[in-house]
């Protein structure tokens, strides 16, 4: 593995997105991790619709939460296209769903992949390299008062709370970190980003972690 | 007016909390690349209001990850 991996150095990861005052992160980190996966394949960049994943992914609760591995399966299960979020803005509330017709162009989620790495942080990163940003679910209280800097105390692993997005990671310095793209706004922590030490699944980064296939 | 005034007086307090967690939490950041904590746009919000503005992901139990797949 590089001491040192980033997929933003790929042109891969979208710019940082502010979810404003409703519960979507999970459908940011989804939408994040499928555009990457789907521009890591060739194609280009493009932002793709969370207002759509809000809506639509009827086992969530649009702005009052929801899963990643929810939105995931009904991305899988109904072979929905992801529009582009230029079709479908987001409006930080919860709306209808629009039905796009399927000869309409959009990406869809063939597949995905779920699993738990805490204590295999090395294989996480492996993974990460192999498949793309991760979409991972962390315990998030303590991000509140965050500014910047590598989290390495204060965050626990116990209550999943927020969804977000794993970027890269960094291991040549003293302190090896994440590299976590988070969605609220890029005046928020490191430009939008987080960085959480590697090692101790610290704020349960490793717990639930989903990785896309388009 | 009164309304405001008092929503005024919550926010003052949550700012107060806020400052009291900031040095809290910096004192344990003793490297230089080590999480800073301060004032940002969230210092005026309850942890109870955050929570349940931004902290609303659930996370279903993931299998452990299994390494590598043998092949018989």
């Amino acid at each position: 593995l590089p001491g040192k991996f980033d997929w933003r150095d790929k042109a891969v990861v979208a710019t940082v997105q502010n979810q404003e005052a409703c519960g979507s992160c999970w459908a940011f980190s989804v939408v994040g991790a499928t555009q990457s996966v789907r521009a890591i394949g060739g194609w280009r960049l493009q932002q793709l619709s969370v207002q759509q994943v809000l809506d639509c992914s009827f086992r969530n609760n649009g702005c009052s939460g929801g899963s990643t591995f929810q939105a995931l399966s009904w991305l899988k299960q109904t072979g929905v296209k992801l529009v582009p979020q230029s079709e479908y803005p987001y409006k930080a509330k919860t709306g209808i769903c629009h039905f796009f017709p399927q000869s309409h162009g959009g990406v869809a989620v063939r597949n995905f992949t779920s699993h738990d790495f805490s204590g295999q942080e090395e294989a996480m990163m492996s993974h990460l390299v192999e498949r793309g940003p991760l979409a991972v679910i962390v315990d998030a209280v303590s991000w509140q008062d965050y500014l910047g800097g590598i989290i390495q105390h204060h965050c626990s692993s116990k209550w999943a709370n927020h969804a977000v997005l794993v970027v890269g990671y960094d291991t040549v310095g003293d302190i090896p970190y994440w590299i976590v793209q988070n969605s609220w706004g890029a005046s928020w922590g490191n430009e939008g980003y987080v960085y959480i030490k590697i090692g101790g699944n610290l704020c349960g980064i490793a717990d639930s972690v989903a990785a896309v296939i388009v | 007016e009164a309304e405001g005034e008092e929503s005024n007086r919550r926010r003052r307090l949550h700012f107060q909390d806020a400052t009291k967690r900031h040095a809290y939490l910096n004192s344990f950041s003793t490297l230089p690349q080590s999480a800073k904590y301060g004032v940002n746009r969230f210092s005026d919000l309850s942890q109870h209001e955050f929570r349940e503005l931004y902290l609303r992901a659930s996370a279903d139990t993931a299998p452990p990850f299994s390494g590598l797949k043998t092949q018989r």
